[in-house]
């Protein structure tokens, strides 16, 4: 699973909305469980390439840091 | 730098645009000049001109809205995103927005430097994507920065003048500051302000960045110091971490700040003089804070001062030639730190590896020893 199990519902959300608006996460159209965790998963490693993290393709403690940071709402990746 | 994909770019260089409405948080004036500055920023270093209408559709429309707000892009409240612009092409393109539940400022910390917002934003409405750079403009974070002596870095005129070429009203006789630039880890000649631990983690400074590094994962991070600590300066001379007080003080010139955790404390910047140094110091090159005896050594010049953290003293028979305690340390200290038992002194771009409890030279590194490229 690309979220570790530390992580609680609320910075879950937060961070499907941030990959959603900023890096093309597909909308939870798609229910199928293993399709999606992939697809977050890839856009957490562009993600975390973007910003220079480790590229670990889950969501934990340090890519959450930078995604509560302020900042601009446009697209890191061509939307 | 980045461009949008595309070729979106003006094909006039002299752009139009309107100030559509105000914030509450800021006069009109403080409005106007922030806007008008920001665009300037580009202006300075492209062939772009601005110029404003108070009717009619401008090629960059700015305006303050919350939530949604009809572009499809509705805003988020406080924080989070604090604008959002779009790149050139007609209608839309170009158009700024500025989120108005942030609490956007003029010229302090308490809130969001307008200046700084508009002036990324306007990147991308003449054409520029984010940068992966964490010094550029148009990195995608805010980070406060010192408007006073801001100069649109680098990366950022790069990408500006990809699209447009350069300024052609440079006047050859006052030419601008050179445009400041995001240090290399991986350049053999840097030479580093300061060292020092952060609650396990190994922190170098230089200009205004440092770099963060996990002794535990092979990845480091590059930030601007002012992203983690916006009081605290730029070029610092030393720093230091005193697990005693969970606390890590950094010097610059006479001042000292201590920092924990994410925040300043009270009470600083200090001078120098509240670690006993005498008077005639007046700036320290490097500080090593010794975990075994808790003692902070002063580098300064060619000399050491010995403080002890215990007794709040300096130590008697001090300062001492550094060569004297340190045998074979012969350059100048520019930056020190503790590691697992090592003394690391840096001088110029070499890093001299001392055992802490013999001051025993083992082995000369490069300074970037730490920093794997």
């Amino acid at each position: 699973s690309p979220i570790l199990p530390s992580i609680d519902k609320e910075e879950i959300t937060m961070a499907e909305d941030y990959l959603n608006k900023l890096y093309a996460l597909p909308k939870k159209a798609s229910n199928e469980k293993l399709q999606r965790s992939s697809s977050m998963s890839m856009r957490l490693k562009e993600m975390q390439e973007f910003f220079g993290l480790k590229i670990t393709g889950t969501l934990n403690e340090e890519t959450l840091n930078v995604m509560k940071k302020p900042r601009c709402g446009v697209p890191d990746v061509a939307a | 730098y980045s461009v949008f994909p595309g070729n979106y770019k003006w094909k006039k260089h002299d752009l139009t645009y309107r100030i559509e409405n105000y914030t509450p948080d800021m006069s009109v004036a403080e409005v106007d000049d922030s806007i008008q500055r920001a665009l300037q920023v580009w202006a300075d270093v492209s062939p772009l001109r601005f110029t404003r209408i108070y009717s009619g559709v401008a090629d960059i429309m700015i305006s303050f809205a919350v939530g949604d707000h009809g572009d499809g892009y509705p805003f988020d409240g406080p924080n989070g995103f604090l604008a959002h612009a779009f790149p050139p092409f007609d209608g839309i393109g170009g158009d700024a927005h500025f989120d108005d539940d942030e609490t956007f400022a003029f010229k302090s910390y308490n809130g969001y430097n307008l200046f700084l917002v508009a002036a990324h934003e306007f990147g991308h409405s003449l054409g520029l994507e984010h940068s992966q750079d964490p010094g550029a403009l148009m990195y995608p974070n805010y980070v406060h920065r010192d408007v006073d002596t801001f100069s649109l870095p680098q990366d950022d005129v790069n990408g500006i003048q990809f699209l447009y070429g350069p300024n052609p009203d440079v006047n050859p006789d006052k030419p601008k500051p050179t445009p400041p630039t995001t240090p290399d880890r991986c350049d053999p000649k840097m030479v580093l302000d300061a060292v020092t631990m952060l609650r396990g983690e190994i922190m170098f400074f230089k200009s205004r960045f440092m770099w963060r590094s996990s002794p535990f994962s092979s990845t480091v991070e590059q930030h601007l110091i002012k992203s983690f600590w916006p009081q605290i300066p730029e070029n610092i001379d030393a720093a230091f971490e005193s697990p005693f007080d969970d606390k890590v003080y950094i010097f610059k010139g006479q001042k000292v700040w201590a920092i924990y955790g994410y925040d300043v404390a009270q009470g600083y910047p200090k001078s120098l003089s509240s670690f006993n140094l005498p008077n005639k110091v007046k700036k320290v090159d490097a500080v090593l804070y010794d975990e075994e005896t808790y003692k902070i050594l002063f580098f300064v010049n060619n000399k050491i001062y010995s403080y002890d953290e215990q007794t709040r003293r300096m130590d008697k028979g001090y300062p001492k030639p550094v060569e004297n305690v340190f045998l074979g340390m012969t350059g100048k200290v520019t930056a020190a730190f503790q590691f697992k038992g090592f003394n690391y002194l840096f001088s110029g771009s070499k890093m001299f590896e001392f055992s802490s409890y013999h001051k025993k030279l083992f082995r000369v590194l490069s300074n970037n020893y730490f920093l794997p490229c």
